[in-house]
Formats: structure tokens, C-alpha cells, sequence
């Protein structure tokens, strides 16, 4: 099946979205 | 009954697989065994999505601002951090001791790595730790099947770049059955 990839980039910038607070 | 599968809230980015973190702490003059050891370790939260991971992750002390004898644990949910667990018994780890000074960065890349799916060894990754010690800290990862060449090649080869190690950085691979022949977990 498909493999759910992030980048350290990507999770990094998600650390500051409203949802993660 | 079995508590319900944690999911990925609504409009949340959901991981591959659902993760928990553990603490550990031993206490100052204790000898460690496997009892003990299992008493030590606590639970500290489970997460299925980016959001909920930062939401637990930004509150937690940094590795590198802990004291004595701590870790950190990651590992995929219903994996325990321990020899014994079914899915870690013919396991092992890849060993990286760090200076002072380099844990915080080190686990954040570690782990961000592992959520992200970059080690790509299908299932093999168990988890990862973070242990804070004396003179140094040491961070591992955990594999399934200690006798796959081809996986600990990978996850070694991925550690080495997501770390940014320097090239003379010390890596050493060890079975946790030989781990446990001769007791020792470093």
C-alpha cells in the first residue's frame, strides 16, 4: 500500500499550525 | 474490552503508524533488572496524527535539559521498549553515543525521521530512545530482525544522514539476545 511520508521540513512548519497547539 | 484505536482528528495529517512515548527514570543507587525496569517506565501519551504528536511533543522537556539517569522512549504503539516484547525478541539496535550537548537536536531529528517514514524498511523500525547519562548520551533505534543485513544497512546508512553525524561518529549494531547473554543494555 502507500506509505504516509513526511519530510523534516514539512513537520517542522506543521509545529506552528493552529492544531498543534 | 480494548480501548478504541486512536485516530487522526478531522483535517489533522495522519502517520503511517500510531505512536507512544515513554519515560524512564532510574532511581539514584537502584540495580537495574527486568522488574524493576518495567515499574520504571511510564506512559506518557499516544499519538496518530502530526497535530497531536506536537501537541505532546511541545510541552515535554527537551532530552538535553533532563538529569541522572533518564530516557526518552518512541515506539510504535503496542511495541513496549523492552527486550522481551514479541516484536522486538529477535531484534536489535544501532548504538550512537553523542557529547554533551547534542541530544535534543539529535532525538528531534530522530524522531521526526521515524513519523516521517524516512528510514523505509517496511515494518522493521520498533522504535528509537534517548538515553541521558553521566558523561554522555546515547540514542538508538530498534529493528524487529537483528539478522537482516540489508535493513540495519539502511537504518544505519539513514541514521548517519538524518543525525548529520560527524564521519568518524562511532555506530556499533547489537542483537538484544546478546544483550541479554551478557546483561548489559550499552
Amino acid at each position: 500500500g502507500t506509505r504516509i511520508i513526511y519530510d523534516r521540513a514539512f513537520l517542522m512548519q506543521m509545529r506552528n499550525s493552529p492544531h498543534a497547539k | 474490552s480494548p480501548r478504541p484505536i486512536l485516530k487522526a482528528g478531522p483535517g489533522e495529517h495522519p502517520l503511517q503508524f500510531n505512536y507512544s512515548i515513554w519515560f524512564s527514570r532510574r532511581s539514584p543507587g537502584k540495580q537495574q533488572n527486568s522488574t524493576n525496569y518495567e515499574q520504571n517506565i511510564k506512559l506518557v501519551g499516544t499519538f496518530a496524527s502530526v497535530e497531536q504528536f506536537w501537541r505532546f511533543y511541545s510541552h515535554m522537556v527537551r532530552p538535553g535539559d533532563l538529569s541522572g539517569h533518564s530516557d526518552f522512549h518512541l515506539f510504535k504503539e503496542g511495541i513496549k521498549p523492552m527486550w522481551e516484547d514479541e516484536a522486538n525478541k529477535d531484534g536489535g539496535k544501532w548504538i550512537v553515543r553523542l557529547r554533551k550537548g547534542l541530544a535534543s537536536r539529535c532525538w528531534e531529528n530522530l524522531i521526526l525521521a521515524m513519523l516521517g517514514e524516512q528510514f523505509m524498511v517496511g515494518e522493521e523500525i520498533c522504535g528509537a530512545v534517548i538515553s541521558i547519562r553521566f558523561q554522555e548520551d546515547i540514542v538508538s533505534v530498534w529493528n524487529k530482525t537483528a539478522s537482516d543485513h540489508a535493513t540495519t544497512t539502511r537504518i544505519r546508512d539513514t541514521l548517519r544522514r538524518v543525525l548529520n553525524l560527524p564521519p568518524n561518529t562511532i555506530m556499533e549494531y547489537k542483537a538484544h539476545q546478546d544483550s541479554l547473554k551478557d546483561n548489559s543494555s550499552f
